[in-house]
């Protein structure tokens, strides 16, 4: 990722097997590298990132840096992929998303290099479970929502996983 | 549709009892379903005693118990439908030392069971021993963030400098 | 009334700056009336910049940082009107080992200049440390809470226990 | 204390000058504790103390025990108190506050011996600025509301000070 939130410098993160563990002090940047997963997964609500718009995701800079134009986050999955759909229509081994906002424009998303819509990549990830709004994803202070919700929302991540 | 949710329900319903009894080291829980016949509007309730208590609603738990409850509810929905990825953003915050190892243990095992790949954000020494990889995020240039692999000595370093 | 709610306002603010300032090490924050002719009516508003950092809004901080500015504000509105009692229950939750230690010296300093006595729950051994006395709350008996002085030593050897 | 919430067994705390640490692992009773305080000084909110109702507070039993019909609490004041404001309008130097409530009885208080309404005694504290509401008591998990709050709430924490 390049310009996301606190990542002036470009990041790369690889996820591989197990368990991975993310350290470091207050206000670093661990909650912005998770919030950018959430988002190149299609995160449509700018307050579910902690922002007022979409565009306080673009880097805003620093003490002796000037602000970007333009937040990119992209992720490469590769299979196969655990559950009990392949997460690719095309049940290739490997497939490549990508979201770009710059200022004044809307998010372009891309998925194997075409250009897609918010909402396919929301159901990409929503079919293998680990979208944006999916159980998997548990933000900052959000563990206590399953216990806390109303009985109906509680419903609806029974049938998330159904 | 009904017939599916049904089965979820059964299967969550399963692994969340089961779970629970593992994270308390006893105790019990169970989910409901408010309304058998048409569960898509129904609600979602679940009971929870930890070991030795009586508990009249589960607003009276502690804060870690909530966690610790709520933890055993979003695994049991992961156990029905396995994601690829599930990234817990500082969900051991509340927890003391005796169930963040029961918690890690839970996590590490679903990770070999299920091909998942968990991505923890922690603050907490005994969560970093357990984790398999190391990343830590630092702002050297302040309000600039880098992700850097890290050994846990130096993760537990970082946890010191701000 | 209108007066002593503005003077009031002004000596909040006054340590609220300075607090910020101690417990982040350097940045900058301040309060606001949105009314000064009716304050009564009027909302009061805080920005908080980090250290280094340019911040579009509050939402925006860290879990860390939204603790650590509260504390700022919470014992700003104390050393405008000192009490004799401080009750915290797991403030220092979110916060790293390096702003534990701040948040500790500021209520340590505050308890000496006001006579404040402060009750502070923890799970954090930093803080542990650096309390006058400690009391264990034990349940040998399940679901029967017990009351009972402990060393430091005690009170870490507590956290494993359950 | 006796009989309030997981308070099976009597339990006294002295709370001496400085910082007194509470300590111990999850659900043992430290909120409790923290909420025993919060009652005696004219909590009226059965939900404030996440409870349905408010003889939710009264002991109801554990493995071994049967449940209680009182919960009791009482609190030892003595002066002299910082603040602009004497905690007794005798200004005494001592003074007792206490809360009964029995099953099926509402909640009763004695100031210094005499019956007062639950009124009273939140003036009482609210005057010292100490009481159930004021900013000196800060709640599991609810650091975050100052930051969270809005702007005329946050005012009214002001109008506390003032
Ligand atoms: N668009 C942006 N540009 C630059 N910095 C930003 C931007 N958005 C957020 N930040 C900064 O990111 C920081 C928050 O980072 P983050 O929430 O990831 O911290 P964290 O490592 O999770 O900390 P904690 O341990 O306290 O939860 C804030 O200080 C904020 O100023
Ligand atoms: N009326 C009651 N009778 C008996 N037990 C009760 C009653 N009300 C609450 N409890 C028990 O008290 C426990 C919660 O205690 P408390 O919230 O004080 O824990 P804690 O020490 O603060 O834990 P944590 O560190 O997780 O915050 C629950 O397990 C609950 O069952
Ligand atoms: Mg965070
Ligand atoms: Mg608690």
């Amino acid at each position: 990722m390049s310009g996301f939130k606190s990542f002036g410098d470009p990041a790369e993160l690889l996820i591989e097997q197990g368990l991975t563990g993310i350290v470091g002090p207050n206000g670093c940047g661990k909650s912005n590298l998770v919030e950018a997963l959430r988002w190149v997964m299609g995160e449509s609500s700018a307050r579910g990132l902690r922002g007022d718009e979409m565009e306080d995701v673009i880097f805003n800079g620093a003490a002796g840096r000037a602000p970007f134009d333009l937040a990119e986050v992209s992720l490469r999955l590769r299979g196969p992929v655990p559950g009990p759909t392949s997460l690719a229509p095309t049940a290739a081994d490997e497939i490549d998303v990508a979201r770009r906002l710059g200022r004044g424009a809307g998010s372009t998303f891309l998925v194997a290099g075409q250009e897609a819509r918010a909402r396919d990549v929301q159901l990409l990830f929503a079919d293998a479970g680990s979208g944006a709004r999916s159980a998997a994803i548990v933000g900052q202070g959000q563990i206590g929502f399953i216990v806390e919700a109303k009985p109906q929302e509680r419903r609806r991540l029974l049938e998330d996983a159904a | 549709g009904r017939e599916r949710l049904l089965a979820a329900f059964d299967d969550v319903d399963g692994h969340f009892r089961r779970l629970f009894v593992r994270l308390f080291g006893g105790g019990r829980a169970h989910l409901r379903l408010t309304d058998l016949d048409d569960p898509f509007a129904a609600g979602l309730e679940l009971d929870a005693s930890p070991p030795g208590k009586r508990l009249a609603s589960l607003s009276l738990l502690s804060g870690g118990e909530k966690a610790l409850t709520a933890l055993a509810l979003l695994m049991a929905l992961f156990l029905a439908r396995p994601s690829p990825l599930c990234v817990l953003d500082e969900v051991d915050a509340p927890l003391d030392d005796a169930n963040v190892e029961r918690f890690v243990d839970l996590i590490d095992e679903i990770a070999t069971a299920t091909g998942t790949r968990f991505l923890v954000v922690t603050h907490h020494p005994l969560t970093m021993s357990r984790m398999h990889r190391l990343f830590g995020v630092t702002m050297v240039e302040r309000g600039v963030s880098r992700l850097v692999s890290v050994a846990l000595d130096e993760a537990i370093e970082l946890r010191a400098t701000a």
